[in-house]
């Protein structure tokens, strides 16, 4: 299994969404 | 540009390592009737409310190991999962480690018998981010671990009845608190703890990490208070024999897809939805945790949350990697047959071994192409450079393609992992093979 670690995830709005049942990515967001 | 392969994004070196000073915290003015916005800091960065706890931070040897620790307890849990999804509820076969937890299910206690089989194997949650959080009327703060891959939130809990590891808060005390209760032996919300006994009439909890730590104790409720929203009736673990890598922090907060997460408790509340943002390690702002309905900023690219490989974890469908704006030429199947999860805990991201070499390639013959020599290696990262006396550095991107094609373009701050500005190397590792 693959894992998209924190480093990664830096500067990004990482957004979950259990009832869309979605993941997303938002550049830019801190 | 994007077919010749020479993107390139003009990386400031200083901002690879830590910064040394933190601007004052924000007022936060997102929350509302549906939302809440706590703040986001890096562990041991200068905006941690636990920074002056330290004597010093773990070195880079600690952070890598403890982070490979965290990776093969997902990748032993994740196998567990996969082999129950399989066999339609195989047990889950004892560990060769000793269990300190010594929980047994149905009866007590906080005794030192080892029965709790180690290879359910959870994320350690040591994590490099913390929130802090209000707990009990009235509130007190707890700055604890946030953490995507694990469900149960905790705190060490008074009187602590065997063990409590150090930490910077005052213990977190039920007698001080109107709207502490435990949870019994016969309410359903027992039922939802994958580790749970009895004493009492009382549910007890356990919690035991992939690298032997752990946390024992009351399965609770009491208020949580999150930014200014009050969640009431918050089941969590009054942890009453804690021990392992838990740094300074008092607990952690469980945001995993399991029941027992703030997630899924509060999505009544905030409809299942959170968002946050981890800040770059030398900018001396801090980033965010939102729940609600309003989380997703404008500009997100989603793609779907894979439910079918079991519980706990955030599964997504990454299907590519382009390096310099080159899309690399991996097969689809290298990435579908593990699955990939998406964890705050974890530092460096982990490819399957075909995936990760073609990476590795292209951005070396990348790094070459722009003058930059290899040097030694560090750890799990072998990729890696010297850049000893140069203030700016012109590397290839790194983009992350998503089923559905989102597109994760790799901040300048997340390409490489600064060891030592002699030692700047690429933030990614393999996970040995494309099996796991």
């Amino acid at each position: 299994t693959g894992i998209l670690g924190n480093t990664q995830q830096k500067t990004y709005g990482v957004v979950y969404d259990l009832g869309k049942k979605t993941v997303g990515f938002a550049p830019g967001a801190c | 540009a994007g077919s010749s392969g020479d993107e390139t994004v003009l990386l400031n070196v200083q901002s690879l390592l830590p910064g040394r000073s933190c601007a004052a915290p924000q007022e936060n003015k997102r929350s509302g009737a549906t939302s809440a916005r706590m703040q986001v800091v890096h562990q041991h960065g200068p905006c941690s409310p636990l920074a002056d706890a330290h004597g010093k931070p773990p070195s880079h040897a600690e952070i890598l190991a403890a982070d490979q620790n965290r990776v093969e307890s997902i990748q032993r849990r994740v196998a567990a999962t996969a082999g129950k999804l399989k066999k339609r509820a195989a047990p889950v076969q004892p560990g060769p480690k000793k269990n300190p937890a010594g929980i047994h299910p149905g009866h007590s206690s906080f005794s030192s018998a080892p029965l709790l089989p180690v290879s359910s194997g959870r994320a350690l949650g040591t994590g490099n981010y913390v929130v802090t959080l209000g707990l009990g009327t009235p509130a007190s703060k707890y700055t604890v671990v946030f953490d995507t891959g694990s469900d149960t939130t905790w705190v060490q809990c008074r009187p602590c009845v065997v063990k409590c590891y150090k930490q910077k808060d005052p213990l977190f005390d039920p007698a001080r608190s109107s709207t502490y209760a435990n949870v019994s032996c016969s309410d359903s919300a027992c039922d939802d703890l994958d580790e749970s006994g009895c004493t009492g009439g009382h549910c007890l909890y356990a919690v035991q990490y992939g690298d032997g730590s752990y946390t024992v104790g009351f399965f609770a409720r009491d208020t949580l208070t999150i930014a200014h929203d009050a969640i009431k009736g918050f089941q969590f673990g009054c942890g009453e024999k804690n021990d392992g890598l838990f740094g300074m922090t008092a607990g952690l907060l469980g945001l995993g897809r399991g029941k027992t997460s703030l997630t899924v408790q509060a999505q009544y509340r905030y409809g299942g939805a959170f968002a946050y943002c981890f800040p770059a390690l030398s900018t001396d702002t801090t980033g965010y945790l939102d729940f609600g309905p309003g989380a997703s900023p404008a500009n997100a690219r989603v793609t779907p949350m894979l439910t079918d490989n079991g519980p706990t974890f955030y599964f997504v469908g990454l299907t590519g990697i382009r390096v310099g704006g080159k899309q690399l030429s991996i097969p689809e199947t290298v990435f579908s047959t593990g699955g990939t999860i998406v964890d705050s805990g974890t530092v460096i991201t982990r490819l399957p071994e075909t995936a990760y070499s073609a990476l590795s390639s292209a951005f070396t013959a990348g790094m070459a192409a722009r003058g930059f020599k290899k040097v030694a290696g560090y750890s799990i990262l072998e990729t890696c450079y010297d850049f000893t006396g140069i203030s700016e550095a012109a590397v290839p991107t790194v983009s992350l393609v998503f089923k559905g094609g989102a597109c994760l373009d790799v901040d300048e701050s997340g390409i490489l992992y600064a060891i030592s500005q002699a030692q700047v190397c690429l933030a990614f590792a393999s996970i040995g093979d494309d099996e796991s």
